[in-house]
């Protein structure tokens, strides 16, 4: 099973052993898992990352808003991911980052320079119309805009967490979102 | 099981594989 969740004491645990949320071309299926509830119009997600171990650097995890649960669904996901440093081999520090599919037919889009955090941290969506943003805190009061961008996705949406570890084949990656909040606007 | 059917997680939550 590519992606296993389970919920316990306030918490989602999700262990990724494969899959891959593709960014560089938008025609490509996703390969994840998707856990899952239904947001219609304007509305949030918000979770706090208490734990974010074993991902490789091709893996991730983080919270999704997306059109359609299908292959080729327009989504946007802020996500932890772990990151290659050039001059530090060993070093595998965790980023913040967003990737997402605007349209089926048109190259993907993904931040290029992803930022460095450490856990806990927050990760927040918030859509408003066709209006996207993605955002990252460490404290859950303080944010920091990742991307704004319009993506048109229908009226009735899913809202989520998602994680994928491409090349685990040894190891779970697991991640821990701790007070999942799924909110639509008043 | 097909492990990429859609099943509850917990009340009001499904996990679903697509891909």
């Amino acid at each position: 099973t590519p992606l296993q969740a389970t919920f316990a004491d306030g918490k989602f645990t999700l262990q990724a052993d494969s899959g891959m949320l593709f960014f560089k071309r938008s025609d490509e299926a996703d390969g994840v898992g998707f856990v899952h509830r239904s947001l219609e119009g304007d509305g949030s997600i918000m979770a706090k990352v208490t734990k974010f171990d074993d991902f490789h650097v091709w893996g991730g995890a983080g919270v999704m808003l997306r059109d359609e649960n299908k292959p080729l669904g327009l989504y946007m996901c802020a996500m932890l991911e772990t990151v290659h440093v050039k001059d530090q081999p060993d070093q595998h520090p965790i980023a913040a980052s967003i990737r997402m599919r605007r349209q089926v037919s048109n190259e993907g889009f993904r931040v290029q320079r992803p930022d460095q955090v450490k856990l806990p941290v927050w990760l927040k969506i918030e859509r408003q119309g066709q209006t996207f943003r993605s955002s990252y805190s460490p404290d859950g009061k303080e944010w920091k805009l990742l991307k704004e961008m319009e993506i048109p996705m229908g009226p009735k949406i899913s809202a989520g967490l998602t994680a994928w570890n491409r090349y685990g084949k040894t190891k779970f990656g697991t991640v821990v979102f701790d007070d999942v909040q799924v909110r639509k606007a008043p | 099981a097909d492990p990429f059917a859609s099943r509850s997680v917990v009340a009001g939550w499904t996990l679903s594989h697509f891909g």
